[in-house]
């Protein structure tokens, strides 16, 4: 049976044929999202004929408007228990995922783990991780600075020129410092990240995060090296990290994204001490 | 001695936006690490003098700062640990916290002695795959923590003796 995540407050199905999130829903609020989830690669950009900048440290530039995905499908293992439920996902040899839910959680967290990035191909690669909803987002989607301020982010568009949009993807993508966020009428799915990340909508209902990158050209911006940290054993870093989906209605989703955001910034300080407890 | 100015220092320095932005040299992304890393063993210090205080107890605390890939040499190999869990926020939390494991039952204890609802759950074949340098725990203890308001909680954990390995699936 395909594997199902439930506590009293959320509902998460998984696809049987490909492994993948297929659908959120909130028991409280009684909504359902279409919520497929999956990785995907841009291939970097080492300069073409409109511009010989490539992709590097400073500069996000992919090659094409569409991302390889990593796998079309994951190797699941379902793990259920009264305090945490977990689905293992593994989307092949350098990315997989942990979908868990904790029992009186009203969010659903996914601890991703990305890396090395192979390049042997010769390919930079910049990993992402992209949510497709069917929320009717109309071109809009919102992304924090410093969690302060929320703002609304226009596809194609900036508020005080005309834009000509030549890089479709990169010339979308903005800075997450906390949250990021779609919503319609009548539902709002947030993500929260553990990280200052980048992030786009690039269709309507679709969320994407950057995750990782390792690039092969150095971007002329004064740095002078390729963005590829080969880590302690030579073959690059492994990078995990968490973001936590909250699916509520617009009118009640500050309350709930503030409160997931600040838990995670400041969030509790664990320290152990050996032998029994006086 | 114990103190934050270390790490106020270091954060001062990573406020530069090749540190913010990730855009600088390896060797001085390294020293922005080692730097941040100096500063927090420095905070560390101060925060277990205050926790000693507060708690009573003098007895060494450790930090677990690889809990993220399921390393804690401490909870891996001890039979009965306490933890503490310190809430900065101004409201109370709740918490899962997970721990590196190599028994198979524990009892968790809250503070007013009352048991809590835990589990031992695997790790993660992806997690012992990225972990090659060390930690060997098979497990992680998981369980919800409450702390208060800028305050902390501690649990008591205990390992209760391990439970036979299931028995194997009978053929056909």
């Amino acid at each position: 049976a395909p594997p199902v995540l439930e506590n009293q407050y959320l509902r998460v199905t998984f696809d049987p044929d490909t492994g993948l999130l297929s659908s959120l829903t909130n028991l409280e609020t009684k909504q359902t999202v279409q919520l497929k989830q999956n990785f995907y690669w841009y291939n970097a950009s080492v300069g073409n004929r409109e511009s010989i900048q490539p992709s590097g440290a400073y500069i996000f530039r992919p090659n094409s408007s569409t991302p390889v995905p990593v796998s079309l499908t994951a190797k699941t293992q379902a793990l259920k228990n009264s305090v945490v439920q977990e689905v293992y996902q593994q989307f092949g040899p350098w990315v997989s995922q942990v979908v868990r839910l904790y029992e009186h959680s009203q969010e659903l967290e996914l601890e991703w783990t990305v890396g090395p990035v192979p390049v042997r191909d010769g390919f930079g690669k910049e990993v992402i991780t992209r949510l497709d909803t069917n929320i009717n987002s109309s071109g809009l989607f919102y992304t924090d600075s410093n969690g302060r301020e929320v703002l609304e982010r226009r596809r194609d568009f900036r508020p005080t020129w005309v834009l000509k949009q030549t890089e479709p993807i990169a010339g979308n993508y903005y800075p997450i410092n906390s949250r990021i966020y779609i919503k319609d009428q009548e539902q709002q799915l947030t993500v929260v990240t553990d990280r200052s990340q980048g992030g786009s909508s690039i269709q309507d209902g679709s969320l994407e995060i950057m995750l990782h990158r390792r690039l092969l050209v150095d971007d002329f911006r004064g740095v002078g090296e390729a963005l590829s940290e080969p880590g302690e054993y030579g073959e690059g870093l492994v990078v995990r990290g968490r973001l936590l989906l909250a699916l509520t209605p617009p009118s009640t989703a500050a309350e709930t994204h503030r409160r997931l955001a600040e838990s995670l910034v400041l969030q509790p300080l664990l320290s152990v001490q050996s032998g029994p407890l006086r | 001695d114990g103190d934050s100015e270390t790490l106020r220092r270091a954060v001062g320095v990573a406020q530069h936006h090749d540190a913010v932005s990730g855009t600088a040299k390896q060797h001085v992304a390294d020293d922005y690490s080692k730097r941040l890393a100096v500063g927090s063993a420095h905070c560390q210090v101060l925060v277990s003098n205050s926790l000693s205080k507060l708690s009573g107890s003098s007895v060494p605390r450790t930090y677990c700062e690889k809990l993220n890939i399921s390393v804690c040499p401490l909870t891996e190999s001890s039979h009965e640990f306490s933890v503490t869990v310190y809430n900065p926020l101004s409201r109370p939390v709740d918490w899962p916290v997970r721990l590196p494991v190599n028994g198979t039952h524990y009892t968790v204890t809250r503070p007013g002695g009352s048991l809590v609802d835990s589990e031992v759950v695997p790790v993660s074949q992806a997690t012992k795959d990225i972990r090659r340098d060390g930690g060997y725990a098979a497990n992680e203890l998981v369980f919800q923590a409450t702390a208060p308001p800028m305050g902390f909680s501690t649990y008591s954990v205990s390992l209760v003796q391990n439970r036979p390995p299931p028995a194997p699936p009978l053929p056909g």
